[in-house]
């Protein structure tokens, strides 16, 4: 779950979903 | 008076700030149910994984922001996202609510389990944000410089950083003094604002600590 996730980890994601568009 | 270039740079951020909200259901949600302190615990710890995705979109439309080392990007994102929240949720406490939406909310807040000694400085921020009665232009360019500090930890290059903030630095400035001629020291105490949050990201870390712990 989301809450699990580390500060880093939901921006690293949130950056590289970005890069995916 | 603003030149075409910031006007231009005030638009794009605005806008930016503008279209990347918190999902309104999640919003809702905050509003409505009766929860139990765990429950409460996930959603705001939820809520707070919505919010940095909100801020990290918000973060890749400030003008030069991509072109920034992929490394640099988070260091800066990292260090400054407690500080965008706190913003961001100030905003929201200092907007007129629908009648007793306010009091939901800071409830709710109270009884997460964070300690007291952590909440009233919170409260105490919220309140000397709601004073300024700050322009949702003013919170726009406010987020992007907290966003676009040089100083974060990890930052490798910290001039590149520098050229992005102080043209929105001046942007700022210029935009107090046309918004508030009567008040000259409006922009002082919006970056006043700025010493604030990182006292209360300082504290942070020590609180969620405190809030796992109960």
């Amino acid at each position: 779950p989301a809450s699990n996730l580390g500060l880093e980890d939901i921006i690293r994601k949130a950056l590289m979903g970005n890069m995916e568009e | 008076v603003l030149s075409q270039d910031q006007q231009a740079l005030l638009n794009y951020i605005l806008e930016a700030y503008n279209k990347h909200r918190v999902p309104p259901d999640m919003a809702k949600k905050l509003l409505q149910e009766q929860f139990s302190t765990e429950e409460n615990f996930l959603l705001l710890t939820e809520m707070a994984t919505s919010h940095v995705q909100v801020l990290v979109e918000f973060t890749k439309n400030i003008p030069g922001f991509q072109s920034l080392d992929h490394e640099d990007q988070i260091a800066l994102l990292k260090g400054s996202a407690v500080e965008a929240m706190f913003l961001r949720s100030a905003q929201v406490f200092t907007r007129k609510q629908p009648q007793g939406h306010t009091e939901v909310l800071e409830e709710r807040i109270r009884k997460s389990g964070i300690s007291e000694e952590y909440i009233t400085p919170m409260f105490n921020f919220y309140k000397s944000i709601g004073e300024l009665q700050m322009l949702q232009e003013e919170h726009a360019l406010l987020t992007a410089i907290t966003i676009l500090s040089p100083d974060r930890p990890y930052v490798k290059d910290q001039q590149a950083v520098e050229r992005l903030q102080e043209p929105v630095l001046e942007v700022l400035r210029r935009f107090c003094k046309l918004q508030h001629p009567q008040e000259p020291q409006h922009f002082a105490r919006l970056l006043g604002r700025l010493t604030e949050l990182r006292t209360l990201n300082h504290h942070h870390a020590e609180m969620l600590e405190s809030w796992r712990t109960s």
